[in-house]
């Protein structure tokens, strides 16, 4: 908001008006189209897997949909390429994307299924739940 | 890394031509596609039916199984961090029974040996055997008043010899196990992990085994009674065989290991935030690292 310095006369310096208020309630609350993590419960017989999967009942593998705001390091923890690549997007070339909204972390998930052999297997796997997401 | 690359040209190719199914294609990284989720995951994104009818597992079996996991996992399926095992995979086996299970001796309390078939064909090579138990199932609760000790013998015999290696004679193990009975139990397990350890170790997919129980045969009055009930309710289904496993591969999760390394090192006054000294969440599977080498005690100036 600072003005640019030239040959024209100095004029007291006025920074531009600076609506904290509304810059802090952004920063607090993003809007609804922006990053952030989201529900999906599906039960496996939508898949046709409950013949075979027997626990859980539902599962909710959660993921990340909105818009990556232009100063994303604050609130995504995003590295400083992210805010270079949404310059790049902005002033040079529209064909580099806007960085997109992806999970940053996952939770494991238990599953409990029977095998073509008729055996029965408890098994835990890793990344199958988003629990936080970023810009990148 | 490998395997995304190949996901990406399998999505790629599946979109150009019909070709095999893109799921049969990727093998997991560990190159053993029994123990996994991804071949059903790509049936599905290749719109393929869902495979043959899979055989029912035993009910009893499936009961038990079904209680395990409440134990081990929520109702949103997220394992329990309580837990301080480590195996993040258990498998239960029900036998193919060589012959008619026979009803035991219920004067002398010998029970017959069971001859039973084991085929461990779904053990993937990335599975460590941690522990491995028959499980006995009780048709109704049995109350014993005291832990019952009964020595259980059991024999491994050779599986049919292939053509090459000359069949090894039968071999005993006797394992003396102490049967601990709790009020209102409803399943025995006998411990055969030092049994089974070699044989899983060696990959060996089919075990074969007779067991043998034999109980004292003057027992005080009380206990013969609630023998006979035990004996009614335990001689008629033969035993199943639960292995508790520690999968190393990627996929699997190593909660133990996250847990382990997860906890900062108590920071030294003075000592300036350095960058963690280990990987974070370098999975055991992914090249074999040395455990975390421990930082150098910092000289004081």
């Amino acid at each position: 908001g600072r003005e640019t310095l030239g040959p024209k006369p100095r004029k007291p310096l006025v920074p531009a008006p600076f609506h904290h208020s509304e810059h802090f309630k952004r920063f607090l609350f993003p809007h609804d189209d922006e990053c952030e993590l989201r529900d999906f419960r599906l039960s496996f017989r939508q898949l046709r897997w409950d013949h075979w999967i027997v626990a859980p009942q539902r599962y909710n593998p959660r993921y990340c949909k909105g818009d990556c705001p232009r100063a994303v390091r604050h609130r995504y923890g995003s590295p400083i390429h992210t805010m270079v690549q949404n310059i790049i997007h902005e002033k040079l070339d529209a064909a580099v994307p806007r960085p997109s909204c992806v999970p940053a972390a996952y939770n494991p998930l238990s599953v409990l299924t029977i095998e073509p052999d008729a055996s029965i297997a408890y098994k835990e796997y890793e990344n199958m739940i988003a629990t936080r997401c970023t810009c990148r | 890394c490998r395997a995304s690359s190949e996901e990406s040209q399998l999505t790629a190719s599946a979109k150009l031509e019909p070709g095999p199914e893109p799921w049969s294609l990727l093998q997991p990284v560990d190159g053993d596609p029994r123990s996994d989720l991804l071949p059903p995951l790509f049936k599905v994104l290749s719109g393929s039916r869902s495979g043959p009818p899979r055989l029912q597992p035993d009910s009893r079996a499936l009961h038990y199984m079904k209680k395990l996991y409440k134990t081990y996992a929520t109702k949103e399926g997220i394992p329990k961090s309580s837990r301080s095992h480590l195996c993040n995979t258990v498998r239960l086996f029900t036998p193919y029974p060589l012959k008619k299970y026979a009803s035991g001796d219920q004067e002398t309390g010998i029970f017959p040996p069971a001859d039973l078939l084991f085929n461990l064909d779904r053990v993937a090579a990335v599975e460590r055997l941690l522990k491995s138990v028959l499980l006995y199932t009780l048709n109704n609760s049995v109350s014993f008043p005291s832990a019952g000790k009964c020595v259980c013998s059991l024999v491994l015999t050779e599986p049919r010899a292939s053509g090459k290696t000359p069949p090894r004679g039968p071999y005993s193990v006797t394992s003396s196990s102490q049967l601990e009975l709790r009020k209102n139990s409803r399943w025995i397990e006998v411990d055969v992990t030092s049994l089974l350890q070699p044989l899983v170790a060696a990959s060996q997919r089919s075990i074969h085994m007779s067991v043998n129980f034999t109980c004292p045969t003057d027992p005080p009055k009380h206990v013969a009674e609630a023998r006979e009930g035990l004996f009614g309710s335990l001689l008629r289904v033969p035993p199943s065989l639960l292995l508790y496993l520690n999968d190393t591969s990627a996929q699997a999760h190593h909660g133990w290991y996250s847990f382990r390394y997860s906890k900062r090192s108590p920071r030294r006054p003075g000592q300036r935030q350095g960058v963690a000294a280990c990987p974070a969440r370098q999975g055991p599977a992914q090249g074999r690292r040395a455990p975390c080498p421990r930082p150098r005690p910092r000289l004081r100036r």
